[in-house]
Protein backbone atom coordinates (compact mmCIF):
# COMPACT_ATOMS: atom_id res chain seq x y z
CA UNK A 1 0.00 0.00 0.00
CA UNK A 2 2.75 2.39 1.19
CA UNK A 3 4.13 1.90 -2.38
CA UNK A 4 0.97 2.61 -3.98
CA UNK A 5 0.91 5.87 -2.09
CA UNK A 6 4.26 7.04 -2.88
CA UNK A 7 4.11 6.30 -6.10
CA UNK A 8 0.98 8.42 -6.59
CA UNK A 9 1.55 11.07 -9.31
CA UNK A 10 -1.16 13.60 -7.13
CA UNK A 11 0.89 12.46 -3.81
CA UNK A 12 4.31 13.32 -4.94
CA UNK A 13 3.24 16.88 -6.47
CA UNK A 14 1.51 17.28 -3.18
CA UNK A 15 5.05 16.58 -1.39
CA UNK A 16 6.22 19.10 -3.46
CA UNK A 17 3.84 21.73 -2.85
CA UNK A 18 4.30 21.35 0.88
CA UNK A 19 8.02 20.93 0.31
CA UNK A 20 8.08 24.85 -1.62
CA UNK A 21 5.89 26.26 0.77
CA UNK A 22 8.15 25.12 3.75
CA UNK A 23 10.77 27.50 1.84
CA UNK A 24 8.27 30.35 1.94
CA UNK A 25 7.18 29.62 4.90
CA UNK A 26 10.92 29.90 6.34
CA UNK A 27 12.13 32.76 4.18
CA UNK A 28 9.51 34.55 3.83
CA UNK A 29 9.77 38.54 4.14
CA UNK A 30 8.08 39.41 7.37
CA UNK A 31 7.01 42.65 8.81
CA UNK A 32 7.28 42.82 12.20
CA UNK A 33 7.27 45.75 15.45
CA UNK A 34 5.09 48.32 13.91
CA UNK A 35 4.75 51.14 15.78
CA UNK A 36 2.17 53.74 15.37
CA UNK A 37 3.73 57.50 17.18
CA UNK A 38 0.63 60.22 17.55
CA UNK A 39 2.02 62.79 19.21
CA UNK A 40 3.64 61.60 22.17
CA UNK A 41 2.47 58.13 22.30
CA UNK A 42 3.78 55.33 20.65
CA UNK A 43 1.64 52.18 20.44
CA UNK A 44 2.62 49.03 19.37
CA UNK A 45 0.06 47.78 16.76
CA UNK A 46 -0.25 45.31 13.40
CA UNK A 47 -0.75 46.22 9.75
CA UNK A 48 -2.69 47.93 8.11
CA UNK A 49 -3.31 51.01 10.05
CA UNK A 50 -6.29 53.21 9.85
CA UNK A 51 -7.30 55.20 12.88
CA UNK A 52 -9.38 58.60 13.50
CA UNK A 53 -7.19 61.34 13.09
CA UNK A 54 -7.40 64.98 12.69
CA UNK A 55 -7.14 66.46 9.13
CA UNK A 56 -3.58 67.81 9.11
CA UNK A 57 -2.50 65.15 11.76
CA UNK A 58 1.54 64.46 11.36
CA UNK A 59 2.04 61.04 12.61
CA UNK A 60 5.41 58.68 12.53
CA UNK A 61 5.23 54.65 12.04
CA UNK A 62 7.94 53.02 12.75
CA UNK A 63 8.34 49.00 11.33
CA UNK A 64 11.40 45.96 11.06
CA UNK A 65 11.39 44.08 8.02
CA UNK A 66 13.35 41.00 8.60
CA UNK A 67 14.40 38.49 5.64
CA UNK A 68 16.18 35.45 7.02
CA UNK A 69 17.46 34.46 3.49
CA UNK A 70 18.49 38.03 2.49
CA UNK A 71 16.05 38.06 -0.54
CA UNK A 72 15.77 41.10 -3.15
CA UNK A 73 12.56 42.10 -2.14
CA UNK A 74 10.58 45.71 -3.31
CA UNK A 75 8.48 47.55 -0.77
CA UNK A 76 5.04 48.25 -1.91
CA UNK A 77 4.06 51.40 0.60
CA UNK A 78 0.46 52.49 0.89
CA UNK A 79 -0.12 55.67 2.72
CA UNK A 80 -3.27 57.41 4.47
CA UNK A 81 -3.16 59.86 2.63
CA UNK A 82 0.50 61.06 2.66
CA UNK A 83 4.21 60.03 3.26
CA UNK A 84 6.40 62.62 4.50
CA UNK A 85 9.69 61.34 5.21
CA UNK A 86 11.47 58.21 5.32
CA UNK A 87 14.50 56.32 7.01
CA UNK A 88 16.09 53.03 6.23
CA UNK A 89 18.65 52.06 9.67
CA UNK A 90 18.44 56.20 10.07
CA UNK A 91 19.47 57.33 6.46
CA UNK A 92 17.16 59.46 5.17
CA UNK A 93 15.49 58.25 1.81
CA UNK A 94 14.38 61.32 -0.39
CA UNK A 95 10.37 60.74 -1.69
CA UNK A 96 9.96 63.97 -3.62
CA UNK A 97 10.16 61.98 -7.15
CA UNK A 98 7.71 59.48 -5.63
CA UNK A 99 4.18 60.17 -7.89
CA UNK A 100 2.71 57.62 -5.55
CA UNK A 101 3.50 59.13 -1.93
CA UNK A 102 -0.09 60.68 -1.78
CA UNK A 103 -1.78 57.93 -3.30
CA UNK A 104 -3.83 56.11 -0.63
CA UNK A 105 -5.03 53.07 -2.73
CA UNK A 106 -1.86 51.94 -5.04
CA UNK A 107 0.91 53.93 -2.84
CA UNK A 108 4.54 53.53 -4.38
CA UNK A 109 7.01 51.11 -4.70
CA UNK A 110 10.28 50.98 -3.47
CA UNK A 111 12.95 49.47 -5.44
CA UNK A 112 15.53 46.71 -3.94
CA UNK A 113 17.77 48.88 -5.54
CA UNK A 114 16.85 52.02 -3.26
CA UNK A 115 17.12 50.16 -0.35
CA UNK A 116 19.65 47.72 -0.63
CA UNK A 117 22.45 50.45 0.27
CA UNK A 118 21.07 51.18 3.35
CA UNK A 119 19.97 46.94 4.47
CA UNK A 120 22.49 45.22 7.03
CA UNK A 121 21.74 41.60 8.38
CA UNK A 122 18.64 40.22 8.06
CA UNK A 123 16.59 42.71 10.08
CA UNK A 124 16.28 46.19 8.85
CA UNK A 125 14.47 49.12 10.79
CA UNK A 126 12.01 51.72 8.72
CA UNK A 127 10.32 54.84 9.62
CA UNK A 128 7.70 56.80 7.88
CA UNK A 129 6.50 60.63 8.71
CA UNK A 130 3.24 60.68 7.12
CA UNK A 131 0.31 63.66 7.33
CA UNK A 132 -3.37 63.31 7.35
CA UNK A 133 -4.85 64.91 4.74
CA UNK A 134 -8.43 63.90 5.84
CA UNK A 135 -10.63 60.86 7.08
CA UNK A 136 -8.85 57.91 8.72
CA UNK A 137 -4.89 58.21 8.87
CA UNK A 138 -2.72 55.25 8.69
CA UNK A 139 -0.70 52.94 6.50
CA UNK A 140 -0.24 49.20 5.01
CA UNK A 141 3.17 48.08 3.47
CA UNK A 142 3.68 44.83 1.17
CA UNK A 143 7.05 43.31 0.92
CA UNK A 144 7.40 41.74 -2.46
CA UNK A 145 10.35 39.36 -2.54
CA UNK A 146 11.69 38.21 -5.83
CA UNK A 147 13.64 35.95 -7.46
CA UNK A 148 13.76 32.72 -5.15
CA UNK A 149 9.94 33.41 -3.98
CA UNK A 150 8.81 34.10 -7.33
CA UNK A 151 10.44 30.68 -8.56
CA UNK A 152 9.03 28.94 -5.58
CA UNK A 153 5.75 30.38 -6.41
CA UNK A 154 5.71 29.17 -10.07
CA UNK A 155 6.78 25.54 -9.11
CA UNK A 156 3.98 25.57 -6.34
CA UNK A 157 1.17 26.92 -8.87
CA UNK A 158 2.37 24.28 -11.67
CA UNK A 159 2.79 21.55 -9.69
CA UNK A 160 -1.09 22.48 -8.51
CA UNK A 161 -2.31 22.60 -11.73
CA UNK A 162 -0.62 19.14 -12.97
CA UNK A 163 -2.11 17.58 -9.65
CA UNK A 164 -5.60 18.44 -10.39
CA UNK A 165 -5.55 17.64 -14.09
CA UNK A 166 -4.20 14.29 -13.26
CA UNK A 167 -7.45 13.65 -10.98
CA UNK A 168 -9.65 14.68 -13.93
CA UNK A 169 -7.50 12.49 -16.30
CA UNK A 170 -8.83 9.57 -13.96
CA UNK A 171 -12.23 10.56 -14.70
CA UNK A 172 -11.08 10.21 -19.01
CA UNK A 173 -10.99 14.37 -19.42
CA UNK A 174 -10.29 15.41 -22.74
CA UNK A 175 -6.39 16.45 -23.08
CA UNK A 176 -7.96 20.02 -24.28
CA UNK A 177 -9.51 20.45 -20.87
CA UNK A 178 -6.80 18.83 -19.02
CA UNK A 179 -4.57 22.11 -20.46
CA UNK A 180 -7.21 24.37 -19.48
CA UNK A 181 -6.81 22.81 -15.91
CA UNK A 182 -3.39 23.25 -15.94
CA UNK A 183 -3.08 26.76 -17.22
CA UNK A 184 -6.41 28.30 -15.39
CA UNK A 185 -4.82 27.19 -12.06
CA UNK A 186 -1.54 29.08 -13.33
CA UNK A 187 -3.46 32.67 -14.40
CA UNK A 188 -5.33 32.60 -11.23
CA UNK A 189 -1.82 31.90 -9.10
CA UNK A 190 -0.63 34.78 -11.16
CA UNK A 191 -3.27 37.02 -9.99
CA UNK A 192 -2.85 36.24 -6.45
CA UNK A 193 0.67 36.65 -6.16
CA UNK A 194 0.92 40.15 -8.43
CA UNK A 195 -2.06 41.53 -7.14
CA UNK A 196 -2.50 43.17 -3.85
CA UNK A 197 -6.18 42.71 -1.92
CA UNK A 198 -6.72 46.10 -2.19
CA UNK A 199 -7.03 46.20 -6.32
CA UNK A 200 -10.03 45.91 -7.74
CA UNK A 201 -11.53 45.64 -4.26
CA UNK A 202 -14.63 47.62 -2.73
CA UNK A 203 -15.12 47.67 0.86
CA UNK A 204 -12.09 45.38 1.35
CA UNK A 205 -11.07 46.80 4.78
CA UNK A 206 -14.82 46.49 6.08
CA UNK A 207 -14.38 42.70 5.16
CA UNK A 208 -11.44 41.78 6.73
CA UNK A 209 -12.90 43.51 9.99
CA UNK A 210 -15.63 41.38 9.82
CA UNK A 211 -13.60 38.46 9.42
CA UNK A 212 -11.58 39.54 12.53
CA UNK A 213 -14.65 40.16 14.45
CA UNK A 214 -15.83 36.73 14.15
CA UNK A 215 -12.44 35.36 14.61
CA UNK A 216 -11.85 37.12 17.91
CA UNK A 217 -15.21 36.64 19.24
CA UNK A 218 -16.62 33.46 17.81
CA UNK A 219 -19.77 35.16 16.80
CA UNK A 220 -21.41 36.63 14.28
CA UNK A 221 -21.76 40.68 14.80
CA UNK A 222 -24.79 42.99 14.50
CA UNK A 223 -25.67 44.01 11.68
CA UNK A 224 -24.88 47.59 12.69
CA UNK A 225 -21.59 46.43 14.68
CA UNK A 226 -19.66 47.31 11.64
CA UNK A 227 -20.17 48.75 8.27
CA UNK A 228 -20.14 45.87 6.21
CA UNK A 229 -21.86 43.78 8.68
CA UNK A 230 -24.82 44.19 7.24
CA UNK A 231 -23.86 41.34 4.42
CA UNK A 232 -24.78 37.59 5.63
CA UNK A 233 -22.56 36.32 7.47
CA UNK A 234 -21.74 32.34 5.89
CA UNK A 235 -18.77 33.91 3.64
CA UNK A 236 -16.94 35.68 6.98
CA UNK A 237 -17.45 32.77 9.11
CA UNK A 238 -15.58 30.35 6.61
CA UNK A 239 -12.90 32.56 5.92
CA UNK A 240 -12.11 32.85 9.72
CA UNK A 241 -10.28 29.84 10.52
CA UNK A 242 -7.98 30.96 7.20
CA UNK A 243 -7.31 33.89 8.68
CA UNK A 244 -6.63 32.79 11.95
CA UNK A 245 -4.36 30.05 9.74
CA UNK A 246 -2.09 32.54 8.24
CA UNK A 247 -1.76 34.95 11.27
CA UNK A 248 -0.30 31.57 13.75
CA UNK A 249 2.25 30.84 10.46
CA UNK A 250 3.15 34.60 10.52
CA UNK A 251 1.86 35.87 7.07
CA UNK A 252 -0.03 38.60 6.74
CA UNK A 253 -3.16 37.46 8.02
CA UNK A 254 -4.95 39.05 4.64
CA UNK A 255 -3.08 36.33 2.86
CA UNK A 256 -4.78 33.74 4.14
CA UNK A 257 -8.12 35.06 3.38
CA UNK A 258 -7.33 35.72 -0.03
CA UNK A 259 -5.68 32.45 -0.40
CA UNK A 260 -9.02 30.72 0.25
CA UNK A 261 -10.58 33.01 -2.23
CA UNK A 262 -7.47 31.70 -4.74
CA UNK A 263 -8.96 27.93 -3.65
CA UNK A 264 -12.65 29.20 -4.61
CA UNK A 265 -11.99 30.47 -7.71
CA UNK A 266 -10.06 26.69 -9.01
CA UNK A 267 -13.25 24.84 -7.69
CA UNK A 268 -14.95 27.04 -10.06
CA UNK A 269 -12.80 26.56 -12.45
CA UNK A 270 -13.18 23.06 -12.51
CA UNK A 271 -16.87 22.20 -11.07
CA UNK A 272 -17.50 24.91 -14.29
CA UNK A 273 -15.39 22.67 -16.63
CA UNK A 274 -17.45 19.41 -15.70
CA UNK A 275 -20.83 21.35 -16.43
CA UNK A 276 -19.30 22.70 -20.06
CA UNK A 277 -18.11 18.73 -20.44
CA UNK A 278 -21.95 17.37 -19.93
CA UNK A 279 -23.73 20.37 -21.85
CA UNK A 280 -21.77 20.45 -25.14
CA UNK A 281 -19.01 18.73 -26.97
CA UNK A 282 -16.62 18.81 -30.00
CA UNK A 283 -15.58 22.24 -31.27
CA UNK A 284 -18.61 24.04 -28.82
CA UNK A 285 -16.64 22.86 -25.36
CA UNK A 286 -13.33 24.06 -26.88
CA UNK A 287 -14.44 27.59 -27.19
CA UNK A 288 -16.94 27.54 -24.30
CA UNK A 289 -13.55 25.70 -22.14
CA UNK A 290 -11.59 28.01 -23.58
CA UNK A 291 -13.55 31.27 -22.07
CA UNK A 292 -14.46 29.70 -18.79
CA UNK A 293 -10.86 29.13 -18.73
CA UNK A 294 -9.54 33.14 -19.21
CA UNK A 295 -13.07 34.55 -18.24
CA UNK A 296 -11.75 38.27 -16.53
CA UNK A 297 -14.85 37.98 -13.43
CA UNK A 298 -13.87 34.52 -12.90
CA UNK A 299 -9.62 35.15 -12.56
CA UNK A 300 -9.73 38.69 -10.97
CA UNK A 301 -11.77 36.96 -7.73
CA UNK A 302 -8.79 35.06 -7.06
CA UNK A 303 -6.67 37.73 -5.09
CA UNK A 304 -9.40 39.75 -4.21
CA UNK A 305 -10.86 39.61 -0.41
CA UNK A 306 -15.16 39.61 -0.60
CA UNK A 307 -18.21 37.23 -0.48
CA UNK A 308 -18.99 37.16 -4.26
CA UNK A 309 -16.29 34.41 -5.04
CA UNK A 310 -18.34 32.59 -2.51
CA UNK A 311 -21.23 33.39 -3.82
CA UNK A 312 -20.00 31.93 -7.34
CA UNK A 313 -18.34 28.76 -6.62
CA UNK A 314 -21.68 28.00 -4.56
CA UNK A 315 -23.86 28.72 -7.33
CA UNK A 316 -21.38 26.86 -9.88
CA UNK A 317 -21.94 24.06 -7.34
CA UNK A 318 -25.77 24.66 -6.98
CA UNK A 319 -26.11 24.64 -11.07
CA UNK A 320 -24.04 21.92 -11.27
CA UNK A 321 -25.88 19.06 -8.77
CA UNK A 322 -29.02 20.65 -9.95
CA UNK A 323 -28.12 19.43 -13.58
CA UNK A 324 -27.09 16.32 -12.33
CA UNK A 325 -30.63 15.70 -10.95
CA UNK A 326 -32.52 16.63 -13.49
CA UNK A 327 -30.25 14.20 -15.59
CA UNK A 328 -30.01 11.11 -13.71
CA UNK A 329 -33.15 11.78 -11.69
CA UNK A 330 -30.77 11.80 -8.66
CA UNK A 331 -33.05 13.16 -5.24
CA UNK A 332 -29.25 13.90 -3.35
CA UNK A 333 -28.03 16.06 -6.24
CA UNK A 334 -31.14 17.99 -5.28
CA UNK A 335 -30.22 17.94 -1.35
CA UNK A 336 -27.04 19.02 -2.12
CA UNK A 337 -28.43 21.83 -4.81
CA UNK A 338 -30.65 22.92 -2.04
CA UNK A 339 -27.88 23.01 0.24
CA UNK A 340 -25.76 25.54 -1.65
CA UNK A 341 -28.61 27.37 -2.52
CA UNK A 342 -29.61 28.21 1.13
CA UNK A 343 -25.84 28.80 1.70
CA UNK A 344 -25.88 31.15 -1.50
CA UNK A 345 -28.09 33.34 0.11
CA UNK A 346 -26.92 33.10 3.14
CA UNK A 347 -23.28 34.76 1.94
CA UNK A 348 -24.65 37.69 -0.84
CA UNK A 349 -28.48 38.43 -1.52
CA UNK A 350 -27.83 37.38 -5.25
CA UNK A 351 -28.03 34.13 -4.14
CA UNK A 352 -31.58 34.90 -4.56
CA UNK A 353 -30.51 33.29 -8.34
CA UNK A 354 -29.53 30.27 -7.05
CA UNK A 355 -32.70 29.34 -5.20
CA UNK A 356 -35.08 30.54 -8.27
CA UNK A 357 -33.10 28.26 -9.85
CA UNK A 358 -33.04 25.09 -7.94
CA UNK A 359 -36.69 25.32 -7.71
CA UNK A 360 -36.73 25.43 -11.61
CA UNK A 361 -34.69 22.24 -11.53
CA UNK A 362 -36.46 20.56 -9.06
CA UNK A 363 -39.78 21.40 -11.49
CA UNK A 364 -38.02 20.93 -14.23
CA UNK A 365 -36.44 17.36 -13.09
CA UNK A 366 -39.34 15.54 -10.96
CA UNK A 367 -41.85 16.66 -13.97
CA UNK B 1 -43.65 8.38 -6.59
CA UNK B 2 -41.00 10.71 -5.35
CA UNK B 3 -37.95 9.08 -3.94
CA UNK B 4 -37.20 9.55 0.03
CA UNK B 5 -34.57 11.63 -1.13
CA UNK B 6 -36.29 14.03 -3.49
CA UNK B 7 -38.92 14.75 -0.33
CA UNK B 8 -36.09 15.21 1.71
CA UNK B 9 -34.85 18.42 -1.00
CA UNK B 10 -38.25 19.18 -0.91
CA UNK B 11 -38.70 20.31 2.74
CA UNK B 12 -35.17 21.47 3.08
CA UNK B 13 -36.46 24.09 -0.05
CA UNK B 14 -39.34 24.95 2.41
CA UNK B 15 -36.86 25.33 5.60
CA UNK B 16 -34.88 27.84 3.56
CA UNK B 17 -38.21 29.54 2.41
CA UNK B 18 -39.27 29.62 6.27
CA UNK B 19 -35.58 30.84 7.51
CA UNK B 20 -35.76 33.65 4.85
CA UNK B 21 -39.21 34.91 6.40
CA UNK B 22 -37.64 34.96 9.79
Amino acid sequence: VLKKILGNFEFRCIVGVLACFAFLQYGQIRVENVILHQGETAEKTSLPISRKMMQGEIFRVSFIISNPLNLRYDLNIIPDDCAESLTINGADIPLSDYSGRCNYSKGFVLADSVTAPHRVGPRTTYELTLKNGGGPGGINVFPKGTGFTDALEIVIAILVGLALASLCKRRKWHSFLLFCIVFGVFLRFAMFSALPYTQFANDVEGHLAYIQYIADNLAIPAADECWTCYHPPVYYTVAAPSLVVSGLLGFASSAGVQLFSLALSILVLICGLTLLKKLVDGKSLIVAAALWTVWPTLLLVAPRIGNDQMFIALHVLCLLSGFNYIRYRKGSSLVFAVVCAALAIWTKSTGFISLALVILMAVAGYL
Amino acid sequence: APSKTEIISWVLLLLVFVGLAF
